[in-house]
């Protein structure tokens, strides 16, 4: 197939009474049932839609907040599909206790449809593995995919976990997960994975994934970090389609799930109002490497290696998610203006429309290891509005604009060649067709 | 021009050479 429909769901989870004790198996596949209740209705609604393939997001059947030990009665031994061939729906048995399996793959089977779900494995170890844990076994933070006929297809073990997920065990190694469709050919990583080499970008940039399945229970972090925003970006920075399933939770700031494309987003759902979940329905090509709007190659430095750098303005400090950047107000409604840090500049140049006098914009830079929730380099150019028009306030979250750009190129003497670009407007939504990179690695208004 | 007016344009760069080594031990509780 040239094309296919893809669908996510941002899941609205059931969560489980907080609780020091274990429940018993039967209580924890009763609450994954309600939360099963809830995606078959879905499954059944974006199958009847023509979708091919359907993701749910990460925790989505058990929830958060959980102990090494409260987790356990909520695992299942899941088989590695390389080495069986395996339908849970015809021998749900076969492997030992396994509902929530058995009843993923007949949903699947029932509605012929791929069925994308996060859900816990457990594999015992022998007390001669040095690094096997205490209780004896390992446990692990599990992605499934089941094809049409229910079978099992693939099962990935979440590398990089999140700071708040001592529950799970992480796997020796990244483990590259890939299988293929008639649509394509599919790659699967979870979440905090999303910001690592490993195994994300090895998916792309070796083994030429088309498209990434992405559950992912992710908390929103203004002005870079939210769901929406850099999850499209990711997609058009690796050039290639991400279907991205976030949990619902405003209370945690988990809202923001996508079907993202090389070119832009095809659906996104953003929410932070209520508490319902999101159906999200789009085509999208089988193999984006091949479509028109497809970037070979981007030099992300080119244009600002190129260029004599703006004049730069008096420069100040401000804090962005714990970093320190260096920024440089906007002075004036429209102009040229550089700012650097380290070893890198980022050049801007703008045009504002309708200036709103109580807002204040700046250029910022960073160039650093950011040690906070995890330890990775960044390189980061940005334009952004300040919450108030007291400098000390760039960089704070914003969710609200009025100042209009009538035109925006922004670049910087990156290091990397894996640069996302982000675009977002007021109201926290996304600019699909609005923007776009050249080759030399500017990011401009369209128009 | 745009739709709305602009909260953010960022171009976010990963650096992965410059990522120092993976810590042996697992995630610590938040």
């Amino acid at each position: 197939l040239d094309k296919y429909v893809a669908a996510v769901y941002e899941h609205s989870v059931i969560l489980p009474e907080t609780t020091q004790k274990p429940v018993s198996s039967e209580d924890a596949l009763k609450l994954m049932n309600k939360n099963m209740d809830i995606l078959e209705e879905v499954i059944k609604r974006a199958a009847a839609q023509g979708a091919h393939i359907i993701v749910t997001p990460e925790d989505g059947i058990y929830g958060f907040f959980f102990t090494r030990e409260t987790l356990y009665p909520y695992l299942e031994d899941i088989p590695d599909p390389q080495e069986v061939n395996w339908i849970p729906c015809n021998d749900s048995q076969r492997f030992g206790p396994a509902p929530v399996q058995e009843r993923l793959s007949c949903l699947a089977r029932e509605n012929a449809i791929y069925v994308v779900a996060n859900i816990g494995d457990k594999k015992p170890c022998n007390p001669t593995d040095p690094k096997c844990p205490n209780d004896g076994h390992y446990q692990y933070n599990t992605n499934v995919v089941f094809d049409s006929d229910g079978k099992l297809v693939a099962r990935y073990h979440k590398f990089n976990l999140f700071m708040s997920e001592a529950q799970f065990d992480f796997p020796k190694e990244p483990e590259v997960v890939t299988f293929n469709t008639s649509f394509g050919k599919f790659g699967v990583f979870t979440c905090f994975d999303i910001l690592f080499h490993d195994p994300a970008v090895t998916l792309v940039s070796e083994l030429k994934v088309d498209t990434i399945l992405f559950p992912t229970a992710w908390m929103n972090v203004l002005p870079h970090l939210t769901a929406i925003e850099f999850h499209s970006a990711w997609a058009m920075g690796m050039q290639v389609n991400l279907l991205s399933s976030n949990t619902h939770k405003t209370g945690m700031n988990m809202t923001g799930s996508g079907i993202y494309a090389p070119d832009g987003s095809q659906a996104y759902h953003y929410d932070a109002e209520s508490e319902n979940g999101q159906l999200l329905v789009a085509e999208l090509h089988s193999h984006p490497s091949i479509s028109p709007t497809y970037l070979h190659s981007v030099n992300w430095s080119l244009y600002a290696t190129a260029i004599k750098p703006f004049p730069e303005n008096n420069n100040f400090k401000g804090i962005i998610f714990f970093d320190e950047f260096t920024f440089s107000k906007l002075n004036s409604q429209a102009g040229n203006l550089t700012v650097c840090q380290k070893d890198l500049c980022c050049h801007l140049s703008y045009r504002m429309t309708e200036q709103q006098e109580d807002e204040v914009y700046a250029l910022g830079a960073f160039d650093g290891l950011h040690v906070v929730e995890g330890e990775y380099y960044l390189q980061i150019c940005t334009l952004l509005k300040c919450r108030t028009t007291d400098l000390q306030t760039c960089g704070e979250p914003v969710t609200i604009a009025h100042t209009r750009f009538g035109y925006f190129s922004l670049s910087g003497t990156f290091s990397t060649n894996y640069v996302f670009p982000e675009v977002l407007l007021s109201g926290v939504h996304l600019a699909p067709g609005e923007f776009q990179v050249l080759s030399d690695g500017q990011l401009i208004s369209q128009n | 021009g745009t739709t709305k007016p602009i909260l953010t344009v960022t171009l976010f760069g990963r650096w992965y050479e410059s990522d120092p080594p993976r810590p042996e031990k697992g995630p610590a509780q938040l």
